[in-house]
């Protein structure tokens, strides 16, 4: 999940 | 490790800013690999362990299969019988490798890193976040300073002519230059930003002489330096503006 100010949501792990 | 470098990533503890730092192995003396092979180290041991190399010193990076360290030698390029070894035990971080997804950024500037790292750090004086947006005409970083007011601003301007600059890099021209801006640009952007983690991103000017800003709307921020050996990558969160 997106959260504001953070990356988390952003990536996917390989 | 993989056959076309190596790739060093991170990230801090409060997930603001992912750092990813390939080196090519073109920059190594000699490179072997058997197999791709990902690594989770303490970053401040093996910092430790590098620092003990002086400027001109070979060091040898080892690690067997199913290895559980990482062996660090250290020998003096002129004395090759003097040789220290180190070695920097694995962690588990409990994740493999993260991915940002490849997406088309929408605009794109380039300018001189050194002018770069003096607006990242005049603007964090003021605030603890900026806003940076790219127009057409150029791209506008912006710092409030809530408790007085007061406001900063950098502005970079779309060089007219790309090449004017090209000939004096070890010169910082008096205006600001955009390299390739048309190139990258295809809508205006902005972006709301942490100062410190832009901070810690233009101190890495030494690298190159120029730094590259990419932006998506409310995609993080990407910061990048290139470089004959490989580059520099960070990605900073985005801060949704009120």
């Amino acid at each position: 999940m997106k959260q504001q100010g953070r990356l988390d949501g952003f990536f996917t792990v390989k | 490790c993989s056959k076309e470098g190596i790739m060093l990533q991170g990230m801090d503890e409060f997930h603001i800013s992912l750092v990813e730092f390939f080196l090519s192995k073109r920059s190594f003396e000699s490179y072997a690999l058997c197999h791709d092979l990902c690594m989770s180290l303490p970053i401040d041991s093996l910092a430790t362990v590098l620092k003990k190399a002086n400027d001109d010193d070979v060091c040898t990076l080892k690690a067997g299969h199913k290895a559980k360290v990482l062996t660090v030698a250290i020998e003096t390029r002129d004395q090759p019988w003097l040789v220290s070894k180190h070695d920097v035990p694995f962690i588990d971080l409990g994740s493999e490798y993260l991915v940002i997804s490849r997406i088309p950024y929408d605009a794109k500037i380039t300018v001189w890193s050194t002018r770069f790292a003096r607006l990242a750090h005049e603007l964090h004086q003021l605030s603890g976040s900026l806003d940076i947006q790219i127009i057409h005409e150029g791209a506008r970083f912006t710092a409030l300073d809530e408790g007085s007011g007061k406001k900063g601003c950098f502005i970079f301007r779309r060089a007219k002519v790309v090449d004017e600059y090209r000939d004096s890099e070890d010169d910082e021209p008096a205006g600001a230059i955009i390299h390739e801006f048309h190139r990258y640009f295809h809508k205006a952007t902005s972006l709301r930003v942490s100062t410190k983690y832009l901070v810690h991103a233009s101190k890495r000017a030494p690298l190159s002489s120029k730094v590259s800003v990419l932006m998506k709307e409310d995609q993080p921020l990407l910061v990048q330096y290139d470089f004959y050996e490989g580059v520099l990558k960070f990605y900073i969160a985005p801060r949704i503006a009120d």
